[in-house]
Protein backbone atom coordinates (compact mmCIF):
# COMPACT_ATOMS: atom_id res chain seq x y z
CA UNK A 1 0.00 0.00 0.00
CA UNK A 2 3.39 2.22 0.48
CA UNK A 3 3.42 2.37 -3.49
CA UNK A 4 0.21 5.01 -3.36
CA UNK A 5 0.73 7.03 -0.79
CA UNK A 6 4.88 8.05 -1.32
CA UNK A 7 5.95 11.15 -2.23
CA UNK A 8 2.42 13.14 -1.64
CA UNK A 9 3.09 15.95 -3.38
CA UNK A 10 -0.81 17.77 -3.10
CA UNK A 11 -2.34 18.86 0.08
CA UNK A 12 -6.50 18.88 0.39
CA UNK A 13 -8.10 22.23 0.67
CA UNK A 14 -11.38 23.66 1.67
CA UNK A 15 -13.20 23.75 -2.06
CA UNK A 16 -14.68 22.53 -5.01
CA UNK A 17 -15.44 22.41 -8.83
CA UNK A 18 -15.98 25.93 -8.72
CA UNK A 19 -12.51 26.93 -6.94
CA UNK A 20 -10.62 25.85 -10.11
CA UNK A 21 -9.71 28.48 -12.74
CA UNK A 22 -12.51 28.81 -15.22
CA UNK A 23 -15.25 27.07 -13.92
CA UNK A 24 -19.03 28.00 -12.68
CA UNK A 25 -21.71 25.95 -12.03
CA UNK A 26 -25.31 25.91 -11.75
CA UNK A 27 -28.14 24.58 -9.97
CA UNK A 28 -32.00 24.48 -10.29
CA UNK A 29 -35.54 22.86 -9.15
CA UNK A 30 -37.55 21.73 -12.58
CA UNK A 31 -40.10 19.14 -10.73
CA UNK A 32 -38.45 15.95 -11.84
CA UNK A 33 -37.65 15.43 -8.31
CA UNK A 34 -41.03 16.88 -5.56
CA UNK A 35 -38.71 19.45 -3.95
CA UNK A 36 -35.39 18.82 -4.46
CA UNK A 37 -32.72 20.47 -6.93
CA UNK A 38 -32.70 18.35 -9.87
CA UNK A 39 -31.52 19.94 -12.66
CA UNK A 40 -27.39 21.44 -13.17
CA UNK A 41 -24.37 23.04 -15.05
CA UNK A 42 -20.71 22.86 -15.41
CA UNK A 43 -19.19 25.73 -17.63
CA UNK A 44 -15.99 26.33 -18.43
CA UNK A 45 -14.86 29.69 -19.82
CA UNK A 46 -13.00 28.37 -22.27
CA UNK A 47 -12.73 24.88 -24.85
CA UNK A 48 -11.31 22.56 -21.74
CA UNK A 49 -9.81 19.27 -22.46
CA UNK A 50 -11.95 16.50 -21.71
CA UNK A 51 -12.41 13.13 -20.87
CA UNK A 52 -14.65 10.34 -19.59
CA UNK A 53 -15.59 6.98 -18.74
CA UNK A 54 -18.44 5.48 -19.10
CA UNK A 55 -20.14 2.19 -17.62
CA UNK A 56 -19.56 -1.09 -19.32
CA UNK A 57 -23.16 -1.86 -18.84
CA UNK A 58 -24.23 -3.51 -21.89
CA UNK A 59 -27.57 -1.23 -21.21
CA UNK A 60 -26.82 2.30 -21.53
CA UNK A 61 -28.57 5.23 -20.78
CA UNK A 62 -29.15 7.71 -23.59
CA UNK A 63 -27.10 10.34 -22.38
CA UNK A 64 -24.16 8.17 -22.39
CA UNK A 65 -24.35 7.87 -26.13
CA UNK A 66 -24.63 11.54 -26.81
CA UNK A 67 -21.35 12.63 -24.33
CA UNK A 68 -19.75 10.19 -26.10
CA UNK A 69 -20.20 11.38 -29.74
CA UNK A 70 -19.70 15.29 -28.10
CA UNK A 71 -16.22 13.90 -26.90
CA UNK A 72 -15.32 12.55 -30.35
CA UNK A 73 -16.73 15.05 -32.71
CA UNK A 74 -15.35 17.71 -30.51
CA UNK A 75 -11.66 16.17 -30.29
CA UNK A 76 -12.14 16.08 -26.44
CA UNK A 77 -12.83 19.60 -25.75
CA UNK A 78 -16.03 20.44 -23.48
CA UNK A 79 -17.45 23.63 -21.96
CA UNK A 80 -20.67 22.07 -20.91
CA UNK A 81 -22.11 19.67 -18.66
CA UNK A 82 -25.57 19.42 -18.41
CA UNK A 83 -26.97 16.77 -15.49
CA UNK A 84 -30.51 16.21 -14.22
CA UNK A 85 -31.05 13.92 -11.43
CA UNK A 86 -34.68 12.03 -10.72
CA UNK A 87 -34.92 10.31 -14.22
CA UNK A 88 -32.38 8.30 -15.95
CA UNK A 89 -33.30 8.47 -19.49
CA UNK A 90 -32.26 5.02 -19.96
CA UNK A 91 -34.43 2.20 -21.90
CA UNK A 92 -36.52 4.94 -22.78
CA UNK A 93 -36.22 3.74 -27.02
CA UNK A 94 -35.54 6.17 -29.53
CA UNK A 95 -37.13 9.30 -28.11
CA UNK A 96 -34.90 9.10 -25.10
CA UNK A 97 -31.83 9.47 -27.46
CA UNK A 98 -33.84 12.08 -29.31
CA UNK A 99 -34.71 14.13 -25.73
CA UNK A 100 -30.72 13.52 -24.84
CA UNK A 101 -29.83 15.23 -27.81
CA UNK A 102 -32.36 18.20 -27.24
CA UNK A 103 -30.94 18.45 -23.72
CA UNK A 104 -27.79 19.49 -24.90
CA UNK A 105 -28.79 21.75 -27.79
CA UNK A 106 -30.61 23.51 -25.31
CA UNK A 107 -27.72 23.39 -22.98
CA UNK A 108 -25.58 24.53 -25.75
CA UNK A 109 -27.70 27.50 -26.81
CA UNK A 110 -27.93 28.37 -23.43
CA UNK A 111 -24.29 29.08 -22.54
CA UNK A 112 -23.78 29.79 -25.99
CA UNK A 113 -21.30 27.17 -27.31
CA UNK A 114 -21.21 24.29 -30.02
CA UNK A 115 -23.44 21.26 -29.01
CA UNK A 116 -20.14 18.99 -29.42
CA UNK A 117 -19.01 21.13 -26.51
CA UNK A 118 -21.60 19.70 -24.75
CA UNK A 119 -22.00 16.01 -22.37
CA UNK A 120 -25.23 15.55 -20.99
CA UNK A 121 -25.99 13.15 -17.90
CA UNK A 122 -29.17 12.07 -16.38
CA UNK A 123 -29.79 9.95 -13.33
CA UNK A 124 -32.49 8.28 -11.31
CA UNK A 125 -35.79 6.15 -12.28
CA UNK A 126 -34.90 3.72 -15.19
CA UNK A 127 -37.68 3.57 -17.89
CA UNK A 128 -39.36 6.62 -17.69
CA UNK A 129 -40.01 9.27 -20.32
CA UNK A 130 -37.39 12.93 -19.63
CA UNK A 131 -40.47 14.79 -19.10
CA UNK A 132 -39.16 17.55 -21.32
CA UNK A 133 -41.36 20.63 -20.69
CA UNK A 134 -39.87 19.94 -17.00
CA UNK A 135 -36.43 20.07 -18.49
CA UNK A 136 -36.62 23.08 -20.96
CA UNK A 137 -37.73 25.61 -18.33
CA UNK A 138 -34.98 24.05 -15.75
CA UNK A 139 -32.44 25.09 -18.12
CA UNK A 140 -33.72 28.34 -18.73
CA UNK A 141 -33.56 28.91 -15.06
CA UNK A 142 -30.20 28.03 -14.54
CA UNK A 143 -27.87 30.71 -13.38
CA UNK A 144 -24.02 30.05 -13.85
CA UNK A 145 -22.23 31.40 -10.44
CA UNK A 146 -19.09 30.35 -8.08
CA UNK A 147 -21.09 29.03 -6.04
CA UNK A 148 -20.65 25.21 -6.45
CA UNK A 149 -23.31 23.72 -3.84
CA UNK A 150 -26.58 23.84 -6.05
CA UNK A 151 -24.69 21.74 -8.40
CA UNK A 152 -23.84 19.21 -5.69
CA UNK A 153 -27.08 19.43 -4.45
CA UNK A 154 -29.04 19.04 -7.64
CA UNK A 155 -27.45 15.86 -8.97
CA UNK A 156 -28.40 13.79 -5.93
CA UNK A 157 -30.83 11.33 -5.54
CA UNK A 158 -30.95 9.18 -2.86
CA UNK A 159 -27.70 10.28 -1.81
CA UNK A 160 -28.23 12.00 2.41
CA UNK A 161 -25.11 14.42 1.23
CA UNK A 162 -23.25 15.86 -1.47
CA UNK A 163 -19.94 15.10 -2.22
CA UNK A 164 -16.94 17.06 -3.18
CA UNK A 165 -13.33 17.82 -2.62
CA UNK A 166 -10.63 19.92 -3.99
CA UNK A 167 -6.71 19.16 -3.89
CA UNK A 168 -3.73 21.38 -4.99
CA UNK A 169 -0.70 20.57 -6.28
CA UNK A 170 2.30 22.68 -7.74
CA UNK A 171 3.42 22.12 -11.23
CA UNK A 172 6.20 24.40 -12.93
CA UNK A 173 5.90 26.39 -9.80
CA UNK A 174 2.34 27.07 -10.78
CA UNK A 175 -0.41 26.74 -8.43
CA UNK A 176 -2.69 23.49 -10.00
CA UNK A 177 -5.88 22.87 -8.25
CA UNK A 178 -7.89 19.64 -8.90
CA UNK A 179 -11.56 19.33 -7.67
CA UNK A 180 -14.25 17.09 -7.57
CA UNK A 181 -17.96 16.50 -6.88
CA UNK A 182 -20.33 12.94 -7.15
CA UNK A 183 -23.20 11.48 -6.76
CA UNK A 184 -24.06 7.91 -5.82
CA UNK A 185 -25.46 5.87 -2.97
CA UNK A 186 -27.15 3.30 -4.72
CA UNK A 187 -27.02 0.67 -7.69
CA UNK A 188 -23.31 1.20 -6.70
CA UNK A 189 -20.77 -1.47 -8.21
CA UNK A 190 -18.77 0.62 -11.18
CA UNK A 191 -16.83 -0.80 -13.92
CA UNK A 192 -16.36 2.17 -16.43
CA UNK A 193 -13.68 2.29 -19.11
CA UNK B 1 -26.14 5.07 -10.64
CA UNK B 2 -22.40 7.20 -9.63
CA UNK B 3 -21.37 10.11 -11.54
CA UNK B 4 -17.72 12.06 -11.03
CA UNK B 5 -17.62 15.51 -12.50
CA UNK B 6 -13.49 16.85 -11.76
CA UNK B 7 -12.45 19.92 -12.74
CA UNK B 8 -8.87 21.07 -13.22
CA UNK B 9 -7.19 24.45 -14.33
CA UNK B 10 -4.05 22.58 -15.32
CA UNK B 11 -2.55 22.71 -19.07
CA UNK B 12 -3.10 18.75 -19.72
CA UNK B 13 -2.33 16.65 -23.44
CA UNK B 14 -5.61 15.22 -24.28
CA UNK B 15 -4.56 11.79 -24.74
CA UNK B 16 -2.22 11.98 -21.49
CA UNK B 17 -5.67 12.96 -19.74
CA UNK B 18 -7.57 10.19 -20.91
CA UNK B 19 -4.96 8.07 -19.91
CA UNK B 20 -4.97 9.80 -16.49
CA UNK B 21 -8.83 8.88 -16.08
CA UNK B 22 -8.25 5.59 -16.82
CA UNK B 23 -6.04 4.57 -14.61
CA UNK B 24 -7.29 6.68 -11.62
CA UNK B 25 -10.66 4.98 -12.34
CA UNK B 26 -9.87 1.54 -12.14
CA UNK B 27 -7.92 2.30 -9.01
CA UNK B 28 -10.68 4.24 -7.39
CA UNK B 29 -14.15 4.64 -8.52
CA UNK B 30 -14.16 0.77 -10.00
CA UNK B 31 -12.92 -0.23 -6.17
CA UNK B 32 -16.02 0.66 -4.80
CA UNK B 33 -19.41 -0.73 -4.71
CA UNK B 34 -22.65 -0.95 -2.33
CA UNK B 35 -24.66 -3.87 -3.55
CA UNK B 36 -22.87 -5.07 -6.46
CA UNK B 37 -25.39 -3.72 -9.56
CA UNK B 38 -23.64 -1.58 -12.18
CA UNK B 39 -25.74 0.86 -13.28
CA UNK B 40 -26.57 1.77 -17.01
CA UNK B 41 -25.85 5.71 -16.38
CA UNK B 42 -22.48 5.82 -14.12
CA UNK B 43 -19.98 8.16 -15.95
CA UNK B 44 -16.90 10.26 -14.59
CA UNK B 45 -15.85 13.35 -16.92
CA UNK B 46 -12.40 15.31 -16.45
CA UNK B 47 -12.61 19.00 -17.79
CA UNK B 48 -8.99 20.51 -18.04
CA UNK B 49 -9.29 24.26 -18.67
CA UNK B 50 -5.49 24.95 -18.89
CA UNK B 51 -5.61 28.52 -17.31
CA UNK B 52 -3.01 27.79 -14.49
CA UNK B 53 -0.46 27.87 -16.94
CA UNK B 54 1.96 25.24 -16.84
CA UNK B 55 3.92 23.64 -19.34
CA UNK B 56 1.89 20.47 -21.00
CA UNK B 57 1.55 18.04 -19.06
CA UNK B 58 1.70 14.43 -20.34
CA UNK B 59 4.01 11.60 -18.90
CA UNK B 60 7.22 12.57 -19.82
CA UNK B 61 6.79 15.78 -18.10
CA UNK B 62 9.17 15.90 -14.85
CA UNK B 63 6.33 16.74 -12.57
CA UNK B 64 3.36 14.25 -14.22
CA UNK B 65 3.64 11.76 -10.90
CA UNK B 66 2.68 14.63 -8.73
CA UNK B 67 -0.38 15.47 -11.14
CA UNK B 68 -1.73 12.14 -11.64
CA UNK B 69 -0.75 11.92 -7.92
CA UNK B 70 -3.43 14.79 -7.00
CA UNK B 71 -6.22 13.58 -9.59
CA UNK B 72 -5.91 9.86 -8.09
CA UNK B 73 -6.67 11.29 -4.81
CA UNK B 74 -9.53 13.70 -5.47
CA UNK B 75 -10.87 10.46 -7.51
CA UNK B 76 -10.52 8.10 -4.31
CA UNK B 77 -11.83 10.50 -2.04
CA UNK B 78 -14.90 10.87 -3.99
CA UNK B 79 -15.12 7.33 -3.99
CA UNK B 80 -14.81 6.45 -0.39
CA UNK B 81 -17.78 9.29 0.13
CA UNK B 82 -19.88 7.09 -2.40
CA UNK B 83 -19.15 4.21 -0.09
CA UNK B 84 -19.44 5.49 3.14
CA UNK B 85 -23.34 7.24 1.79
CA UNK B 86 -24.37 3.63 0.22
CA UNK B 87 -27.73 3.18 0.90
CA UNK B 88 -29.07 2.72 3.87
CA UNK B 89 -24.86 2.37 5.25
CA UNK B 90 -23.35 3.37 8.72
CA UNK B 91 -19.81 2.16 8.05
CA UNK B 92 -17.47 2.23 5.49
CA UNK B 93 -15.38 -0.55 5.09
CA UNK B 94 -11.60 -0.23 3.12
CA UNK B 95 -10.06 -3.53 2.60
CA UNK B 96 -6.17 -3.66 2.53
CA UNK B 97 -4.90 -6.37 0.49
CA UNK B 98 -1.06 -6.77 0.16
CA UNK B 99 0.97 -10.23 -1.19
CA UNK B 100 -0.78 -10.74 -4.16
CA UNK B 101 0.91 -11.28 -7.59
CA UNK B 102 0.06 -8.24 -8.97
CA UNK B 103 -1.75 -4.33 -8.35
CA UNK B 104 -4.74 -5.88 -10.43
CA UNK B 105 -5.28 -8.89 -8.59
CA UNK B 106 -5.14 -7.07 -5.11
CA UNK B 107 -7.78 -4.61 -6.40
CA UNK B 108 -10.23 -7.99 -7.15
CA UNK B 109 -9.53 -9.38 -4.04
CA UNK B 110 -10.31 -6.45 -2.32
CA UNK B 111 -13.39 -5.76 -4.17
CA UNK B 112 -15.07 -9.17 -3.61
CA UNK B 113 -14.31 -9.33 0.23
CA UNK B 114 -15.65 -5.77 0.34
CA UNK B 115 -18.27 -6.82 -2.03
CA UNK B 116 -19.65 -9.66 -0.07
CA UNK B 117 -23.27 -9.22 1.43
CA UNK B 118 -22.37 -11.54 4.23
CA UNK B 119 -19.23 -9.57 5.18
CA UNK B 120 -21.56 -6.42 4.88
CA UNK B 121 -24.17 -7.76 7.11
CA UNK B 122 -21.23 -9.07 9.76
CA UNK B 123 -19.60 -5.28 9.92
CA UNK B 124 -23.35 -3.82 10.29
CA UNK B 125 -23.49 -6.64 13.01
CA UNK B 126 -19.83 -5.41 14.73
CA UNK B 127 -19.29 -9.29 13.97
CA UNK B 128 -15.17 -10.20 13.36
CA UNK B 129 -16.49 -13.14 10.83
CA UNK B 130 -13.16 -13.86 9.08
CA UNK B 131 -14.39 -16.94 8.06
CA UNK B 132 -16.38 -15.06 5.47
CA UNK B 133 -13.82 -13.06 4.31
CA UNK B 134 -11.64 -15.55 3.56
CA UNK B 135 -14.38 -17.28 2.03
CA UNK B 136 -14.71 -14.15 -0.04
CA UNK B 137 -11.06 -14.56 -1.09
CA UNK B 138 -11.30 -18.16 -2.38
CA UNK B 139 -13.80 -17.66 -4.84
CA UNK B 140 -12.01 -13.94 -6.36
CA UNK B 141 -10.80 -16.32 -9.26
CA UNK B 142 -7.44 -14.86 -7.82
CA UNK B 143 -3.69 -16.76 -7.30
CA UNK B 144 -3.46 -17.86 -3.79
CA UNK B 145 -2.18 -20.45 -1.77
CA UNK B 146 -5.59 -21.74 0.44
CA UNK B 147 -3.07 -22.07 2.97
CA UNK B 148 -0.77 -18.83 3.91
CA UNK B 149 -3.51 -15.95 3.85
CA UNK B 150 -3.38 -13.74 6.71
CA UNK B 151 -6.42 -11.74 7.85
CA UNK B 152 -6.94 -8.89 10.41
CA UNK B 153 -9.87 -6.52 11.09
CA UNK B 154 -8.20 -3.35 12.16
CA UNK B 155 -5.59 -4.05 14.37
CA UNK B 156 -6.32 -7.47 15.17
CA UNK B 157 -5.00 -10.06 13.60
CA UNK B 158 -7.63 -13.10 12.90
CA UNK B 159 -5.72 -15.12 10.87
CA UNK B 160 -2.45 -16.38 10.33
CA UNK B 161 -0.94 -18.41 7.12
CA UNK B 162 -4.79 -19.30 6.91
CA UNK B 163 -4.78 -20.56 10.61
CA UNK B 164 -6.93 -18.60 13.41
CA UNK B 165 -5.37 -17.30 16.26
CA UNK B 166 -7.07 -16.65 19.61
CA UNK B 167 -8.92 -13.24 19.05
CA UNK B 168 -10.96 -11.16 21.84
CA UNK B 169 -13.80 -10.98 20.16
CA UNK B 170 -15.25 -8.43 22.79
CA UNK B 171 -12.27 -6.13 21.33
CA UNK B 172 -12.95 -6.78 17.72
CA UNK B 173 -16.46 -6.01 18.29
CA UNK B 174 -15.41 -2.59 20.08
CA UNK B 175 -13.44 -1.67 17.34
CA UNK B 176 -15.83 -2.62 14.49
CA UNK B 177 -18.56 0.54 16.34
CA UNK B 178 -16.26 2.82 14.25
CA UNK B 179 -17.55 4.41 11.16
CA UNK B 180 -14.62 3.69 9.19
CA UNK B 181 -13.69 -0.34 9.58
CA UNK B 182 -10.25 -1.76 8.31
CA UNK B 183 -9.97 -5.23 6.95
CA UNK B 184 -6.15 -6.40 5.46
CA UNK B 185 -5.88 -9.20 3.75
CA UNK B 186 -1.85 -10.63 2.96
CA UNK B 187 -2.10 -14.02 -0.04
CA UNK B 188 2.11 -14.21 0.47
CA UNK B 189 2.29 -14.62 -3.02
CA UNK B 190 3.61 -11.42 -4.74
CA UNK B 191 3.78 -7.66 -4.18
CA UNK B 192 0.20 -6.78 -5.45
CA UNK B 193 -1.21 -4.48 -3.50
CA UNK B 194 -5.06 -2.92 -4.14
CA UNK B 195 -7.46 -1.41 -1.96
CA UNK B 196 -11.33 -1.20 -2.26
CA UNK B 197 -14.47 0.44 -0.53
CA UNK B 198 -17.69 -0.37 0.66
CA UNK B 199 -20.30 -0.35 2.99
CA UNK B 200 -22.11 -2.39 5.77
CA UNK B 201 -25.75 -3.81 4.37
CA UNK B 202 -28.33 -3.01 6.86
CA UNK B 203 -32.04 -3.33 7.46
CA UNK B 204 -32.65 0.56 5.69
CA UNK B 205 -31.21 -0.68 2.60
CA UNK B 206 -34.26 -2.80 1.85
CA UNK B 207 -36.72 -0.09 3.24
CA UNK B 208 -34.77 2.45 0.45
CA UNK B 209 -34.83 0.31 -2.61
CA UNK B 210 -38.28 -1.52 -1.67
CA UNK B 211 -40.20 2.17 -1.98
CA UNK B 212 -37.85 3.71 -4.54
CA UNK B 213 -40.45 4.19 -6.83
CA UNK B 214 -43.39 4.32 -4.76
Amino acid sequence: LTKQTTGQAWKQIKGSITDVKGFTTAGAHCGLKRKRLDIGAIFCDVPANAAGVFTLNQIQAAPLKVTKESLAHSSGKLQAVLVNSGNANACTGASGLVDAYEMRALAAAKFAVPEEAVAVTSTGVIGEKMPMEKVRSGIEDLVLSKESTPFAEAILTTDTGTKEVCVEVVIDQKTVRIAGVAKGSGMIHPNMA
Amino acid sequence: TMLGFITTDANVEPAALKRALAKATDETFNRITVDGDTSTNDMVLVLASGLADNQPLDETHPEWANFYGALSACAESLAKKIAKDGEGATKLIEVQVTGAVSDEEAGKVAKAIVGSDLVKTAVYGKDGNWGRIICAIGYSGCTLDPDTIDIAIGPYETLVQSEPVVVDDTAISKYMEAETIVIKADLHQGQGVGKAWGCDLTYDYVRINAGYRT
